[in-house]
């Protein structure tokens, strides 16, 4: 049968910062063909094809995205791949190579993760599965 | 063809938009 793509509708106005990126007004109605766990899904609308920010994306019907409720404090180690300045309050700077604990894996690709007594918001695609269990 | 996806981490959700996690 036909394979039928959600529908997202867009929050926000997006102005691309990448050739492969497209541009987003308010209000728009996009379909979504990948959903990449970094943050950036892949869209088709009309004739336009390329990444959008998913962000700024809501679905169109009921939630159906498999995203944790709560934050879960016991979270899975990873190590950070790069580093990262937090530019908002709610994010947290880390170096390469620094291990911390994902407790809240976002849709919009930026993670909740902890480190020591510190919390906030950084990028998952700077982030690699460490393998243990600590 | 599908791309692969920007390497640049994507923006944050707008302001007004932003929940409350930390």
């Amino acid at each position: 049968g036909p394979i039928i793509l959600d529908t997202y509708s867009v929050i926000a106005d997006f102005t691309k910062t990448s050739k492969d990126e497209i541009e987003l007004r308010a209000g728009d109605l996009v379909e979504i063909v990948e959903k990449n766990s970094n943050g950036w899904w892949f869209c088709q609308c009309d004739y336009k094809r390329g990444w959008v920010p998913a962000s700024y994306l809501e679905p169109l019907d009921q939630p159906e995205e498999a995203e944790e409720a709560e934050p879960d404090y016991g979270g899975e180690f990873f190590v950070t791949i790069s580093s990262y300045t937090a530019e908002q309050e709610d994010e947290i700077s880390l170096q390469s190579g620094e291990v911390i604990e994902v407790i809240h894996r976002l849709l919009d690709g930026w993670w909740v993760v902890r480190k020591g007594e510190e919390t906030g918001h950084f990028p998952s695609m700077y982030l690699q599965k460490t393998g243990d269990k600590e | 063809t599908m791309k692969n996806p920007p390497q640049n981490p994507p923006p944050r959700p707008p302001a007004e938009f932003r929940r409350k996690h930390v």
